[in-house]
């Protein structure tokens, strides 16, 4: 049975998970997430 | 990543940012409990290590992989990134982790398909050969928290990433906890396998015949006794565990009394607490009389007490049903115990109580629960965009709340259940303790988790969502408050019951967990879900941790991202409430007033806490082992003069010692001294009879060589 619905607040903004916000907040990380580190000798 | 030098000690320090949002700093902590939990990896605030993690609020969530040493290594929790799973899954980056798709053999089993990935983003999808990544002898787990899901980086609507095995198409890049796999491949890299979990306790499904080491008490004039059965006549006719999906397994323990008021007790074996509190979670169901109950005791040992001292715990009261129900014990013992299970009958002799799927820890308990029953009919018959709401709950902090939950989704969000968490207040303005709160509420973190039903809760992958309220936050479009009393800024409802309250606008997200997901695992069992819903206090989180007192923080070096937190200052705050633990346990059973749906129920069973020997209290008690930590998988125990002091951890041929256990010895070092010491002592003897030899040959071949007459 559905009930009345009030206000709503969406904490994630619908953004299903942290590449979204990555992507979202304009960033290009190492796979998504990783902070590059030049002592690891690679680049992506 | 491979290299001894990218680990952490087990013991990983930790900095929280000022610049952290609340609600994050508690999820963190949160986070770091369920690491306590199910691996040896533990938490503490940074107290001048030479490296430790610095938790701050950066554009987005990321890590670096594994210790760079650098000092100060930042980790970003930024805005969005507050979900239990992210926080997971970035400490795991920085305990050295990679994604799980980038492993060297990952190709057997997903396909990336190029063609849909973004133009740039295909340096994403690398993949390391085994000399730099390690999968530690662990299978390719498509459930692993460190996976992508199948749309990552995609241009279009097409997935990226392709499963070889279709089932796990919709599952991948779950966000829930981690994974099984996660958790061994932990354990390997730092070596768990010595000490185990900083806060597990016992985990007990009844399905072997050694029923976990539980030990049976029965007075001699008794009949009564507990029995391991897959069945019982007058129900349960399926054991929690499998529920009778398996033939010839399925077993739980039940107790039928052939005498009224007979009584028979379980006992667990001995278990030994680190910090204080404990948190008992069962499954019980009641064939027998309303008047059957279940008493929870400790059995406690002092050093000189070898038959331990009974502590009464709390009395429930489990209602006739014809369906298991999940139940919680909030404990506080730190002296070695036992737990007892006292099943007393009633007036029928009929049927009886039964209890399965067993877990204690060291750690809170959910204040509440909301059961739905036939969870899966709730989904398909529910429409988009419609909520079904809890009974309101009152916490142990005095605020009463309610959570709405979409099981079909919202417009936007259709294949996603979405939920909600609201503030709510009596009509009449008669809440309990409604008087002291304060408004707007300030701080209050309240949480849902919808429970991976999993026997053994170290492999559970629940989800979880939390919210705290900002009490500067304000409504849209208005000047009120977003968490002031809902009878100021909520709306009038009217309960399944016909009682009236307010309630509150709500927070919460429309992405908590897909569909399939909700379908997998454990999340529905015997056709009910379980949420578990708590509401903690932050307030001691809004100050800044303390740094440490004689040390200021390294600069930070070997990053490339912006957006560190602000330059802080080096004076100590003298505020505390840095621990390591979350808090608020209860025994308390929640004031289930009304429910709008008919199909659910309140799961809470009535329980009857003693007048005395039970603390009531909401905090967990103070602990003294809290200001000793001991290191390498030691106990801090108290000694005879209530003094904390470390057991340290042994085996057959090595040791720890030190206050903290912070030194190593082993019978392999004791050899090796002994050797060089025997090979020392040789060599000096040898030296030493050389020399005598020498001066006893010399002194002979003078006396030889003498004139004759001198001799005279």
């Amino acid at each position: 049975q559905a009930a009345p619905r009030g206000i709503e607040h969406d904490v994630d903004g619908g953004k299903q998970d942290l590449f979204d916000i990555n992507e979202d907040a304009g960033l290009d990380l190492f796979e998504g997430d990783i902070l590059f580190d030049e002592k690891l000798g690679r680049n992506s | 990543i491979i290299g001894e030098e990218y680990r952490w000690p087990r013991m990983v320090p930790y900095y929280l940012e000022d610049d952290l949002e609340i609600n994050a700093k508690g999820v963190i902590l949160k986070a770091f409990e369920q690491y306590r939990l199910k691996t040896c990896i533990d938490f503490k605030p940074w107290s001048g290590e030479q490296n430790y993690i610095s938790v701050f609020k950066g554009n987005g969530c990321f890590s670096s992989i594994g210790n760079r040493r650098v000092g100060k290594q930042t980790l970003s929790i930024g805005s969005g990134c507050d979900r239990l799973a992210t926080v997971e899954h970035e400490f795991l980056h920085a305990l050295g982790f990679w994604h799980e798709q980038s492993r060297s053999d990952r190709d057997d089993y997903v396909y990336i398909d190029w063609d849909q990935i973004t133009e740039g983003k295909e340096h994403n999808f690398n993949k390391y050969n085994d000399s730099v990544s390690s999968f530690l002898n662990v299978p390719y787990d498509y459930g692993s928290v460190m996976h992508y899901s199948q749309k990552a980086f995609q241009s279009g609507s097409e997935p990226t990433i392709i499963t070889r095995i279709p089932d796990f198409k919709e599952t991948i890049g779950q966000r829930m906890e981690m994974s099984q796999s996660d958790v061994r491949k932990l354990h390997t890299l730092y070596h768990c396998n010595k000490g185990g979990s900083s806060t597990f306790l016992d985990s007990c499904d009844f399905e072997t015949e050694n029923i976990c080491g539980m030990i049976q008490v029965s007075g001699e004039e008794s009949r009564a006794s507990w029995q391991r059965v897959s069945s019982a006549p007058g129900g349960p006719d399926t054991d929690y565990t499998q529920t009778g999906r398996c033939a010839g397994g399925g077993y739980f323990m039940h107790f039928s009394a052939v005498e009224p008021e007979s009584s028979s007790q379980l006992e667990s074996r001995f278990l030994y607490p680190k910090r204080g509190f404990q948190c008992l979670q069962f499954f019980i169901y009641n064939s027998g009389d309303s008047s059957d109950r279940l008493r929870i005791w400790t059995r406690e040992f002092d050093l000189h007490d070898s038959n331990g001292t009974l502590r009464f715990i709390q009395e429930i009261y489990a209602p006739l049903s014809d369906a298991w129900h999940i139940q919680h014990v909030s404990l506080n013992t730190s002296k070695k115990f036992r737990v007892l299970f006292e099943a007393v009958a009633g007036k029928r002799t009929l049927g009886g109580l039964s209890i399965d799927d067993l877990n204690l820890w060291e750690g809170s308990c959910p204040e509440h629960v909301w059961r739905i029953r036939g969870f899966s009919g709730v989904m398909e018959n529910t429409s988009v965009d419609s909520a079904i709401y809890s009974p309101r709950f009152t916490s142990s902090l005095g605020y009463s709340f309610q959570v709405s939950l979409y099981p079909n989704g919202t417009g936007s969000n259709p294949d996603e259940l979405a939920t909600f968490l609201h503030l709510t207040s009596s009509d009449d303005g008669d809440d309990e303790n409604d008087d002291g709160l304060v408004w707007p509420a300030q701080w209050k973190q309240m949480s849902v988790t919808m429970m991976d039903q999993n026997p053994d809760i170290r492999q559970r992958m629940s989800n979880q969502r939390s919210v705290t309220t900002d009490p500067n936050m304000k409504l849209d479009g208005s000047e009120g408050f977003f968490w002031d009393d809902p009878r100021k800024v909520g709306e009038l409802v009217t309960g399944e019951d016909g009682s009236r309250y307010y309630r509150g606008p709500g927070a919460g997200t429309k992405v908590f967990l897909s569909r399939p997901r909700a379908l997998s695992r454990n999340f529905i069992k015997n056709g009910d879900s379980l949420f578990l819903l708590s509401m903690d206090d932050l307030s001691h989180l809004v100050a800044p941790q303390p740094l440490p007192s004689s040390t200021v923080p390294p600069p930070q070096t070997g990053s490339t991202v912006t957006g560190s937190p602000e330059n802080r200052t080096t004076t100590v705050s003298s505020t505390s409430g840095f621990t390591n633990a979350t808090t608020s346990t209860t025994t308390a059973i929640p004031a289930s007033s009304s429910s709008s749906v008919t199909s659910i129920t309140n799961s809470t069973l009535t329980t009857i806490p003693p007048s005395s020997s039970v603390s009531s209290s909401t905090e967990p008690p103070t602990d003294p082992c809290v200001s000793l930590q001991c290191e390498n998988d030691g106990v801090c125990v108290l000694d005879e003069a209530n003094l904390p002091v470390c057991r340290c951890a042994a085996g057959s041929d090595w040791w720890f010692y030190g206050e903290r256990c912070e030194f190593r010895s082993s019978t392999h070092n004791l050899i090796v001294i002994a050797v060089i010491s025997g090979v020392c002592v040789f060599v000096v003897m040898l030296m030493a009879s050389g020399v005598t030899t020498y001066l006893c040959v010399r002194r002979q071949k003078r006396r030889a060589t003498l004139p004759a007459d001198w001799l005279f």
